[in-house]
């Protein structure tokens, strides 16, 4: 299993309909400060059902809607789209490319789905849970977090190797 | 479910030895529970010496060691249970040159099992992928994708760190 | 006491506010106290927005902007109370080719009234000093110090980053 | 007042005796991962009295005596020793040069003096308490903190700020 594209409109910084595709070997996100690197993985963990506004870097989760700037207004709405090839079978549903999408609304409702079909939060989990992706810490490692590995309290650490076996 | 995760945790032990000795070029690791008799309340402490050094504790090492040290430990978590992709937000930001190849050494022989996704500022490392996306704000606070040649992104890079 | 503390606070946030700028070129900044009835009881809470953005909280910044931000803090403090000698271990880790040069336009402004030391494997960092001393470990964990001269410690940190 | 030099043998990597000059101006210390540069950082907070191990990033004081390599024995002593211009007197003493040093023995045993004068820590501490050298947390930024300075407990940005005042 393995991603094939990421596309966001909405989503933090990314206002306008933004998509990177990913090739089967290392991809590297470049680009100066505040550009909205960042804000890639993070869309990356949401749409992948995430829920803690640490992990994201948010205070509400409205914050992942584009707040406007100067110059243009804030939008109402937030997406982003994530596309895997399946072809490996790994996630258990039968088809080789699969969409997931997550929206979050400024009114607070929020839509998930799973290939133009529309789901619970709980499905995009039980999508993902056996395949160590998303919840899995050492899937991603945040700006700033490396040195957390070494950092954490001995007993989470611990967890982390239990979410290994 | 103590079965499983006394041979995981060996398993890592063992995994973390060669990807530390890999990043170093040497040393000494050992990764051990500090409640034995209860593995599932325990908590795991990390021991390492890079080569021809004497510290006793992970604390004395330097940032760049521990940086190197942490990366060993989940690459190390990767080898036994690797997973499909991954995510690192500017994880080389403290290695120097020497680091940092071994490092992109390590991420590549890692990159056959699973799809990784760097983002970083470092021209080293980019210089070993093979997809680059450039994100820029041409209008102040709105982000957007532009596509980036490699020469052009080390350029910056390299100019982002002179 | 707490009629002292509330005129530094406030020096503080007005030298805050021009050392943001002068990083940012630009933006909005305020300092302000949770509890203003009972200030040395209070937090200190801060708000920042480089120009033309309308995050509203810190924890939305980049990791480049939030240095900037720190480093806005820290010269603002220095600004109302000089410190003799200052050191500053790596402290440009985050920041790219244009934060770096902005940092160290404001660092040597500032070094005017305070001595400076500084960490660092930024050449753009490096250009900006009088003096440059080298450490190395010729003898493995055995530290000592080498003159170097500007131009080979830069090409040594732009090494370091390509 | 301001920093001519620090000198120091047997402190952490520093196994011989090495010496730094300062400037008038910016001087900058870099070299490898792992050399030793932090280490200097952490002598010149050593030298001026500082008793928390996590501020110099040991477990036990004695961690700042050279610990040996494969190829040599570990010492039995740390010494560090700064030079200071006092020619505007903000040091609270009648000389224009004054040197501070302190020692520690692998015994425990501690030793410190300002111009070659046996002194108690104390001493080192009153020295400078007017200077905002050493205490003040803006003083000094180690490595990986300028990002506590945002993070901290907003009372502890509050308790930093009294110590501008
Ligand atoms: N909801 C939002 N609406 C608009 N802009 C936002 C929103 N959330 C975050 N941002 C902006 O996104 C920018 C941060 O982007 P990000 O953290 O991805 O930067 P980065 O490219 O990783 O930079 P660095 O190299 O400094 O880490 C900030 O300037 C922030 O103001
Ligand atoms: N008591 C000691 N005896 C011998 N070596 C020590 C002692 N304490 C620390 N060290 C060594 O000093 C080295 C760390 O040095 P330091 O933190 O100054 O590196 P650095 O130059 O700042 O590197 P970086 O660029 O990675 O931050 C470590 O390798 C550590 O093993
Ligand atoms: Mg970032
Ligand atoms: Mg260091």
């Amino acid at each position: 299993m393995h991603l094939n594209s990421v596309a966001m409109r909405g989503f933090k910084s990314f206002a306008d309909h933004t998509e990177l595709e990913f090739g089967h070997g290392l991809t590297a996100i470049v680009g100066p400060n505040g550009a909205g690197k960042s804000n890639i993985a993070d869309a990356i963990l949401w749409v992948l059902g995430e829920q803690s506004n640490r992990a994201i870097r948010t205070q509400t989760s409205q914050d992942v809607i584009f707040a406007g700037t100067d110059e243009r207004s804030p939008l109402g709405m937030s997406e982003v789209r994530l596309l895997l090839d399946n072809s490996d079978g790994m996630l258990p549903v039968d088809f080789t490319e699969v969409e997931v999408y997550r929206r979050l609304y400024r009114t607070g409702d929020s839509e998930y789905g799973i290939n133009n079909s529309a789901c619970r939060l709980r499905d995009v989990h039980d999508l993902f849970v056996d395949t160590g992706v998303g919840q899995a810490a050492y899937s991603l490692v945040g700006q700033g977090e490396i040195e957390a590995v070494l950092s954490v309290r001995s007993e989470d650490r611990r967890e982390l190797m239990e979410e290994v076996a | 479910a103590e079965r499983e995760f006394m041979l995981t945790f060996e398993q890592i032990a063992k995994a973390f030895e060669s990807t530390f000795t890999a990043l170093f070029g040497g040393g000494t690791t050992d990764l051990y529970l500090t409640d034995a008799d209860n593995p599932l309340e325990s908590g795991v402490e990390v021991f390492a010496q890079p080569p021809g050094k004497r510290q006793k504790h992970l604390s004395l090492l330097s940032g760049g060691e521990r940086a190197m040290t942490a990366l060993a430990l989940l690459f190390a978590m990767l080898e036994v249970k690797p997973s499909p992709f991954c995510v690192l937000d500017e994880i080389d930001a403290a290695l120097d040159a020497t680091n940092t190849d071994r490092f992109v050494a390590i991420l590549k022989e890692f990159a056959k099992r699973t799809q990784f996704i760097v983002i970083t500022h470092n021209p080293r490392t980019m210089e070993a992928v093979d997809l680059l996306h450039g994100i820029t704000m041409q209008e102040a606070g709105v982000s957007q994708r532009i596509s980036v040649e490699l020469r052009d992104a080390q350029e910056e890079g390299r100019r982002q760190q002179e």
